[in-house]
């Protein structure tokens, strides 16, 4: 006895126009539309889920970030400030977010 | 304080000028 009404239950569909077809670019697991690499989206969404209002300290994010380098932070931090997501705070070390959501 | 704003609008302004 199997029942028809009931769909399986495996199905996921959660389509998302539009969304999806930007994210395979070779072997990098996700890419979303803003451009950058995961590294700097790793970064970013650091600093973005940083509560305090000074903003997320570069030690924190080393501290997070263990895989990367201090070099290749500072770079992600670079170009993110570059670019005008961050923007540095009380000092140097110090980043916040400006991309609002 | 000051500086942390100018900072902001500075990042806010090379947003915006990107997304143009």
């Amino acid at each position: 006895t199997k029942s028809a009404s009931q769909p399986p239950a495996g199905t996921a569909s959660f389509s998302n126009p539009g969304m999806n077809e930007v994210g395979n670019f070779g072997g990098n697991s996700f890419m979303p539309a803003n451009g950058l690499t995961a590294a700097q989206n790793q970064v970013l969404n650091l600093i973005k889920a940083c509560p305090r209002p000074e903003g997320l300290n570069f030690h924190d994010l080393k501290n997070q970030l263990h895989h990367m380098t201090v070099a290749s932070i500072k770079q992600a931090v670079d170009f993110l400030s570059n670019e005008g997501h961050i923007y540095s705070t009380v000092d140097d070390d110090h980043f916040k977010s400006t991309d609002a959501e | 304080l000051v500086r942390i704003q100018k900072n902001k609008a500075a990042a806010l302004l090379r947003l915006a000028a990107r997304n143009v």
